[in-house]
């Protein structure tokens, strides 16, 4: 079983 | 008032036709520095940002920053009816609430123009920091598309390992398993058929098909793609755009539970 990160895991809004 | 023409304008068909799958509605920005866009998906999973430089316009005139929220399937339907050797021109007024496209033949012979109405767009606008991979893997872009097409068709998921062998693609699905492995190759008659593998360290990650699929829509902007890949970062699968820009496609991994 995996799990889907999201980008907003790894990116910060501006 | 905003007017940039594209000499060649199939590329922006191209654009188009590789973002339409993946995000519904977006703002593109026009500024000095060129025109962009910067979407996500629904599910916030992967991230898209183009941009086409100013300098790769024949004609580039933004008077101020005005961003355009468009529907992408509705602007692809309307480029569509543009030739792929005709000129294109996007005209906007700064305060309108439409923007036009204008289709020139190359003989001039024929001239078109197509309105559509803008919408507002509420768009988070993400920060992605500059990083440094792990590992760079530069191959054709054609068999990019074949490896996660044929893929697909065996399993959800792909796993891509870079190591000092190549990189291997592989999946798992109820029928079996599958791996491919493409290794470092500049002996080909053409640059564009080359595999460059650049590796800092080894790295192993796991990605949904289903958008990496939805990115190679973009293979016929580019003969070759760019994929770079880091254990703590989305992957980053870009796409030249002529000499004038990219069009980078951000994958989140997916990670054991």
């Amino acid at each position: 079983p995996c799990l889907q990160r999201r980008i907003l895991d790894y990116f910060n809004e501006n | 008032m905003l007017e940039l023409r594209l000499v060649q304008g199939g590329l922006l068909k191209k654009v188009l036709d590789s973002l339409k799958d993946l995000v519904n509605d977006a703002n593109f920005d026009c500024s000095a520095t060129g025109f962009s866009l910067q979407a996500m998906d629904s599910s916030h999973v992967a991230l898209v940002a183009l941009l086409l430089r100013s300098e790769g316009f024949e004609h580039y005139r933004c008077d101020r920053n005005l961003s355009l929220g468009m529907n992408l399937s509705n602007m692809a339907k309307m480029l569509k009816c543009a030739g792929n050797d005709d000129i294109v021109t996007i005209k906007a007024d700064d305060a309108a609430d439409s923007v036009t496209f204008m289709f020139e033949s190359p003989n001039q012979d024929k001239i078109a123009d197509f309105d559509m109405k803008l919408m507002d767009i509420d768009s988070e606008h993400l920060g992605i920091p500059e990083a440094e991979f792990q590992a760079i893997v530069r191959m054709p872009s054609a068999e990019f598309a074949r490896i996660c097409k044929d893929l697909s068709t065996i399993g959800d998921t792909v796993v891509i390992s870079v190591t000092k062998e190549g990189v291997k693609f592989s999946t798992r699905g109820d029928i079996g398993t599958a791996n491919i492995v493409c290794r470092h190759n500049t002996s080909v008659d053409k640059p564009e058929e080359a595999t460059i593998i650049e590796m800092e360290e080894t790295v192993s990650l796991t990605f949904a098909l289903r958008y990496m699929n939805s990115f190679t829509k973009a293979t016929p902007l580019a003969n070759q793609v760019t994929i770079s890949l880091s254990s703590d970062l989305p992957v980053v699968v870009e796409y030249k755009v002529a000499e004038m820009g990219h069009i980078r496609f951000y994958l989140a991994p997916k990670i054991e539970e």
